[in-house]
C-alpha cells in the first residue's frame, strides 16, 4: 500500500545536485 | 509480468520531516514505486517504504529519454491553491487565488513561473491547473 503524500512541498534540491 | 522498479541513488542524505517520509543516506539505492507531480517519490529502501524528494535522487542508469519536460515560454495558465512566501532568493512569493503562466515543470516539485515580469520557483503542489477542479 502506498501511504499518503506529504502535504507540505519537498525541499528545493540540496547542494549536491545543483553542482551537476 | 514482473513490476520492473526503476532505481535511483541518493546523492544527498535526507532526514524525514514527517510521518510517511523515508529518510535516506548519500549512496543508498531506492527502487521508486510511484512519482508525484508535486516533487515526492514513494520508494523502497530495504524492508522500509516512504516518500523521499526527488531532488535528492539521481536515475543510476542514465534514462533514454530525458525524465523532465521541455520549457514551454508561451507559459500555462494556473491559479495559486496556497499561499506561500519565498525562502530563496530565486522562489516567488503568491497569494492564493493569484494566476500565473507555468514555463517549466521540473520533477523536484518546484516549477519555474511568471507572474507579470518577474520569473521564479514555486512549489507545483501550491498550484492547480486553471479550470480544473482540485
Amino acid at each position: 500500500t502506498i501511504k499518503r503524500p506529504p502535504e507540505n512541498p519537498p525541499p528545493r534540491p540540496p547542494p549536491e545536485a545543483r553542482k551537476k | 509480468g514482473p513490476i520492473i522498479l526503476q532505481t535511483y541513488r541518493a546523492i544527498a542524505d535526507y532526514e524525514k520531516n514527517s510521518k510517511n517520509e523515508l529518510a535516506v543516506s548519500a549512496g543508498d539505492i531506492v527502487d521508486v514505486v510511484e512519482k508525484s507531480e508535486h516533487g515526492w517519490w514513494f520508494c523502497q529502501l530495504k524492508n522500509k517504504r516512504g516518500w523521499v524528494p526527488a531532488a535528492y535522487l539521481e536515475p543510476i542508469d542514465s534514462p533514454d529519454e530525458p525524465e523532465e519536460a521541455d520549457p514551454n515560454y508561451e507559459g500555462e495558465l494556473y491559479i495559486i491553491i496556497t499561499g506561500y512566501t519565498a525562502d530563496q532568493d530565486d522562489e516567488l512569493t503568491l497569494k492564493e487565488g493569484e494566476s500565473v503562466e507555468v514555463i517549466h515543470k521540473l520533477l523536484d516539485g518546484w516549477w519555474v513561473v511568471r507572474k507579470d515580469e518577474t520569473t521564479g520557483y514555486y512549489p507545483s503542489m501550491y498550484m492547480q491547473k486553471s479550470g480544473e477542479k482540485s
